[in-house]
């Protein structure tokens, strides 16, 4: 098994994030840091481009910033 | 870093910026 396989970068990983609280993009990234996906910053950042549309969460902004939700 | 961070917190809002 790959040492840096530690942490899945998944459609459910996201939707089990951003179900329990809203999420700003960093802290997305920062639940799936390169160094625990074994993934390369520019494969992060298109896959969770590409679940994030998929997934189509709502939005609101907390402090000024956009966050991510989703309904159970 | 932080400064990678912000770099991949951007680009992936650049991504998004179509579709939000």
């Amino acid at each position: 098994t790959p040492s840096s396989g530690d942490i899945q970068l998944t459609e459910e990983a996201v939707r089990r994030y951003l179900t329990r609280k809203p999420m700003t993009t960093k802290d997305l990234l920062k639940k799936f840091q390169t160094k625990k996906t074994g993934l390369s910053s520019e494969q992060t950042v298109n896959v969770l481009a590409q679940i994030l549309k998929r997934l189509n969460p709502d939005r609101k902004i907390v402090h000024d910033k956009m966050h991510f939700y989703l309904k159970e | 870093s932080s400064s990678e961070a912000d770099e991949m917190a951007a680009a992936l809002e650049a991504e998004l910026n179509d579709f939000i």
